[in-house]
């Protein structure tokens, strides 16, 4: 059972030790505690690295110390020659003898006491990252203002995550900026902009300080930012790598800052606007675009107007020109709408004469009326030809929209009349 | 028809048959017959026919039948109770609006009416053609066209003319600046059943022979001698003006 204290003699301890002899101790004192041995007596056979007689202390197998030879107190106010003080609670002493104990050395006494543990100190790891608060028996972590214990219980991070930025312009940096970030930490911002603007990211060379890459290009400290299915970064070094303006293509944008629990850098500033979404200027055939610009962006309406001959059909209706707007995901309004040439139809039929088949009967399309030759003939010279025009007509040079007209042939018989000789 | 010979409807394509009475007609349009007001002034729904050359009843079947939708009589035609006895023949003419277009072809197309020039005034000698179903020397009427080439001849011609019936005196005849006289040579001439067909003259401002109507079938003191016709040129302007006021725009 482990215990607070107690004595370890050498066999026969105060007479002469016998000889060959080997004897150990394991000591163990509660959990939470480490050992402190001393001893007030050692008298043992003095050999070259105690290879004759020696008491041994060992401590979680590794050998604290060898001892051999006379001690005396250095302290006159304390009987203590010799001392160990090991941060664990178990311990090992270890006596051993060999054939001749000719001079009758004594062995030792020795005493262990449970000691309280710096766990804070005592080791070579500080088992805290920021604030270590030793108490009996164990330790306690604790953290700066501002920061939070992990549940881990010892390291600190602070609670950086959950801004939203809403904006159209905005600076965002780091925790502590310019002063060394937290370690350990997971920051975690969000830029949510109207839709139909895009986040532009810009972060100066200058303003990024982040714990560099390993050498297999691991960043222990990161940057990233998640646009959509998108990710910029990670980024991380001295100087930031990545290009002086990110546009995302998305009104919204995650910021993730992960640190480790090492780095003492100042981390990083960026800036951010809101640029609205550009339209491609799509060329849409026979058409004329109103107002005219090199770059159509987000709530942009131009008027399309077609050209002379062409048309839009939204169901049976023609129009001459529609309206499109910049839509928030990068596309028109009215993206199916085309500019289509004007379909005059078949020309419409005379009596007494024939359209030709103008075989197309879209805008430009030409026509031929004749009528039934010899009997009828077409009333106005030159009536015949008909284009299809840009209002959806066919139209003649002399008469307009308006028919031809077949008009019977007079006074010619189809057979002359002769009379006969009498 | 006296004188003259069997002709075939393609050599007068715009003669037009009246059954009732039997009489004849110009097709000057597709909606349009020229005819005389004698004609039509006791029967103001015609029957007509067009584009063949007999008008055997068996025959008639199967030509191209065309109905009155309008009778207009000349508005200075004097309207005569018993039309027997009639001695005015002025303003003989009338038009016939059809209910339907007459299709043209190589037996229907129409005659051209004069123009208003003066070379559209018959000159004396001028020659013209008159076609017709009506009575010969031997007969009433014929079931067969039949056609004449006759001469213009001075209206005194006509005034002259001795009708061997002693009861008929030409000299109550009325005789206008309306009326062409023509005929006289060999007796070709006109007759009962060819009243309201066309005295035909070929335009003398075409090339091509292309003919106009110069005058309707009439009346005349006796049949064989000299015949009188209506003097279309002097109507050109009523002719004109009834056919554009009535008019249908939706079937022209």
């Amino acid at each position: 059972e482990p215990t607070m204290y107690g004595e370890i003699l050498s066999p026969n301890y105060p007479q002469a030790y016998p000889n060959e002899i080997e004897k150990s101790w394991d000591i163990e004192v509660p959990e939470g505690y480490g050992i402190h041995l001393y001893f007030t007596h050692l008298d043992i056979e003095l050999s070259e690295n105690c290879a004759y007689d020696s008491v041994q202390i060992m401590s979680r197998g590794l050998q604290e110390g060898i001892l051999c030879g006379q001690r005396t107190n250095k302290n006159r106010s304390s009987p203590i020659v010799e001392e160990f003080q090991v941060p664990y609670n178990k311990l090992q002493v270890i006596f051993k003898s060999d054939f001749s104990n000719e001079e009758h050395f004594t062995g030792f006494a020795a005493y262990y006491v449970a000691i309280d543990v710096n766990e804070c100190t005592d080791f070579a790891y500080a088992p805290c990252s920021h604030f270590c608060n030793n108490f009996i028996g164990g330790y306690f972590c604790s953290c700066p203002p501002e920061y939070f214990l992990h549940d881990d219980m010892e390291s600190c991070g602070v609670n950086c995550s959950g801004d939203v930025f809403t904006t159209p312009t905005g600076e965002i940096a780091s925790p502590n900026y310019p002063n060394p970030y937290p370690e350990n930490s997971r920051c975690e911002y969000q830029i949510l902009l109207e839709e139909g603007f895009q986040v532009v990211v810009t972060v100066r060379r200058e303003d990024f300080d982040v714990e560099p890459a390993d050498s297999e290009g691991n960043c222990p400290d990161s940057l990233v930012f998640v646009a959509g299915d998108q990710q910029f970064g990670p980024y991380c070094g001295n100087g930031f790598p990545g290009p002086l303006n990110i546009e995302t293509k998305s009104n919204a944008v995650d910021i993730i800052f992960q640190t480790d629990q090492g780095g003492e850098k100042k981390g990083w500033k960026l800036r951010y606007h809101g640029d609205p979404i550009p339209c491609p200027k799509e060329f849409v055939a026979n058409s004329v675009w109103e107002p005219e610009k090199a770059k159509y962006v987000f709530k942009d309406t131009v008027k399309i107007t077609c050209q002379y001959g062409f048309e839009v059909l939204e169901g049976n209706v023609g129009l001459t020109s529609f309206y499109s707007t910049c839509q928030s995901n990068g596309k028109w309004s009215n993206s199916k709408l085309k500019c289509q040439p004007v379909d005059c139809g078949a020309p419409e039929p005379i009596r007494n004469g024939k359209a030709e088949d103008p075989g197309d009967t879209l805008f430009g399309s030409v026509t031929h009326y004749t009528c039934e030759e010899p009997y009828y003939y077409m009333e106005k010279e030159g009536s015949g030809e008909y284009h299809c025009t840009g209002n959806g007509s066919w139209v003649n040079e002399v008469l307009g929209t308006e028919l031809p007209k077949c008009v019977p042939v007079c006074g010619v018989p189809s057979e002359t009349f002769t009379e006969k000789q009498r | 028809i006296f004188g003259g010979q069997p002709a075939k409807i393609e050599n007068f394509p715009w003669q037009v048959f009246f059954s009732s009475p039997w009489a004849g007609g110009a097709l000057i349009d597709e909606h349009w017959v020229l005819t005389a007001a004698h004609v039509v002034e006791g029967n103001q729904d015609p029957i007509m026919y067009v584009g063949s050359t007999l008008v055997r009843t068996s025959v008639l079947e199967n030509a191209q039948m065309i109905t009155a939708e309008r009778v207009f009589i000349h508005p200075d035609w004097e309207f005569m109770d018993v039309p027997e006895t009639r001695k005015n023949f002025d303003n003989d003419i009338a038009l016939v609006r059809l209910k339907d277009p007459v299709k043209m072809g190589p037996t229907v197309s129409p005659i051209c009416l004069p123009g208003t020039t003066p070379e559209y005034n018959p000159s004396v000698t001028d020659l013209g053609l008159i076609s017709g179903w009506g009575r010969t020397r031997k007969q009433n009427h014929v079931i067969k066209l039949r056609g004449a080439r006759l001469p213009v001849a001075p209206l005194a011609k006509c005034q002259e003319v001795k009708p061997t019936d002693s009861k008929v005196v030409t000299g109550r005849y009325v005789f206008t600046d309306n009326m062409i006289c023509a005929g006289g040579e060999k007796g070709v001439d006109s007759c009962e059943g060819d009243s309201g067909g066309a005295f035909a003259i070929q335009d003398p401002n075409e090339e091509n022979p292309k003919f106009y109507v110069a005058g309707l079938v009439s009346w005349g003191p006796q049949c064989g001698t000299y015949g009188i016709y209506t003097k279309v040129k002097n109507y050109i302007d009523w002719i004109t003006k009834t056919m554009q006021e009535n008019s249908t725009p939706s079937t022209d």
